[in-house]
């Protein structure tokens, strides 16, 4: 029986062992194997191919696969590391990885500037900041005059574009998170700590032992 | 305020970025 499951997991496109994804990343082989249930699921909520496309992406986020949000875009783009659309098992676990308690803040930190980063400039721009605040108060049905979005901005510049070029760099990004911590409060998801009471893989056999 | 508010934890908020809604079953 364990034999006939293995073989059917092995099939997925982009399948990764559990232990060598357990070795790269934050988790343990039980985390990878239970966060494989997670990943079945979203995979599986529209299209089953064992990929999980933007569509079942949003499905998941928002109860809504018509959803559309740039910064679900964004996170969507980074887990997509191949860049072909979809994403994939060992591409969610590495990306989620991030997440981790026990991730180092530093990974976390270039995450979040990555994804801030919308142009893929090595900067966060004023113009790209003022983007996704206008995003923001779109999702929020908020209604701002353009005079008070560029204080907001104007203000936020001036305390992170140390040098005052006009961009945020990695280490004026590196600063102002140290000044500002509660800034990655999103890229900690306690859950990922009991993700192997949320989803019970039900493995009966291990992975380590083939 | 909304002025004094820091563009960086206004982003931070948005629900696109709240990925703890994947676990909810």
């Amino acid at each position: 029986m364990g034999c006939l499951f293995t073989k059917h997991i092995k099939q997925i496109p982009g399948y990764e062992e559990p232990t060598v994804l357990a070795g790269e990343t934050s988790f343990t082989v039980s985390e990878v194997e239970a966060l494989y249930e997670l990943f079945k699921k979203l995979s599986s909520s529209i299209i089953v191919d064992g990929l999980i496309h933007k569509e079942e992406f949003q499905l998941a986020l928002f109860k809504n696969s018509n959803t559309r949000n740039l910064f679900a875009d964004r996170i969507f783009d980074l887990f997509d590391v191949k860049r072909n659309g979809v994403i994939e098992f060992g591409e969610f676990v590495r990306s989620l990885s991030v997440f981790h308690p026990n991730t180092a803040i530093s990974e976390k930190i270039e995450f979040a500037f990555r994804l801030y980063d919308l142009r893929h400039t090595g900067f966060i721009e004023r113009e790209e900041l003022k983007e996704m605040v206008l995003a923001l108060l779109k999702e929020s049905d908020l209604c701002l005059s353009d005079d008070v979005v560029e204080t907001i901005v104007d203000k936020t510049f001036s305390e992170a574009d140390l040098n005052g070029d006009g961009k945020i760099d990695r280490e004026e990004w590196k600063e102002f998170v140290a000044r500002n911590p509660s800034l990655l409060k999103n890229m900690t998801l306690p859950y990922l700590k009991d993700i192997t009471i949320a989803f019970p893989s039900f493995v009966l056999y291990s992975e380590v032992e083939d | 305020r909304p002025v004094m508010m820091n563009a960086f934890e206004l982003i931070s908020t948005s629900q696109g970025l709240n990925l703890g809604t994947l676990f909810e079953k």
